[in-house]
């Protein structure tokens, strides 16, 4: 554990537990893509299978439930609870268009070819793109709010941070994961636009509102 | 095995 690696984390679960609040305070959903919710509810739940098999630390359970529990919940929140403000007409990403070559691309690129490291190697390929649908839905409805776009930062962040990371271990302790590296390079390139605009106008102040 | 030194990370 370095400390870009723990701001990483922190970033994540800030990003994760900033879209739950917002959508229990507004009570309702909109603006956020159920899509990329479930992408993410897939990933997490393909990667973490090892809480069955192997234990780490604390630390890694306990972060790896609540990832898993507040991606859940948050799943649950837009799908039923307040399903009636959930905006589906602009949710229309075609999410199976990336898990099917994703899922063949696991199979086909992996460090072994083993069930949980499989899919654990899917998991990482899909949540580097598993923001795409909100990206999407933003980009067709041409805006965000305030608090979506700290969600949206908070959760680019982190990956960018685990990148860091990556390069304190090569440096630290020769280590590296290729199949890590470039689905994490990928992950953060797919949100610079948006840090662009992020730090050019919600720092400043302004409402996110991108052009068409 | 390459990625047990990454099973740390989340």
């Amino acid at each position: 554990m370095n400390i870009f690696r723990l701001a990483g984390d922190i970033s994540h679960l800030l990003a994760i537990f900033i879209l739950l609040i917002k959508i229990w305070r507004s009570r309702s959903c909109a603006g956020i893509s159920g899509k990329s919710q479930v992408l993410f509810g897939m990933v997490f739940l393909t990667r973490y299978l090892d809480l069955f098999t192997s234990f780490i630390s604390v630390y890694n359970t306990v972060m790896k439930v609540i990832f898993i529990l507040a991606t859940l919940v948050t799943i649950y929140l837009v799908f039923f609870k307040f399903r009636a403000t959930y905006d589906s007409n602009n949710d229309t990403f075609r999410a199976e268009l990336l898990v099917i070559p994703i899922a063949g691309l696991a199979v086909l690129v992996n460090h072994e070819f083993s069930l949980f490291e499989i899919l654990w190697t899917f998991s990482i390929y899909l949540e580097s793109v598993s923001i795409m649908p909100q990206l999407y839905m933003i980009s067709k409805t041409g805006e965000a709010e305030t608090i979506t776009s700290h969600y949206l930062f908070a959760l680019g962040l982190y990956r960018g941070l685990y990148i860091v990371n990556w390069v304190w271990r090569y440096y630290t302790e020769q280590f590296y994961d290729w199949i890590a590296i470039v689905a994490g390079v990928v992950q953060t390139l797919l949100y610079c636009d948006f840090f662009y605009l992020y730090i050019t106008k919600v720092i400043k102040g302004k409402e996110m509102s991108l052009p068409a | 095995r390459i990625r047990t030194q990454l099973k740390d990370e989340l």
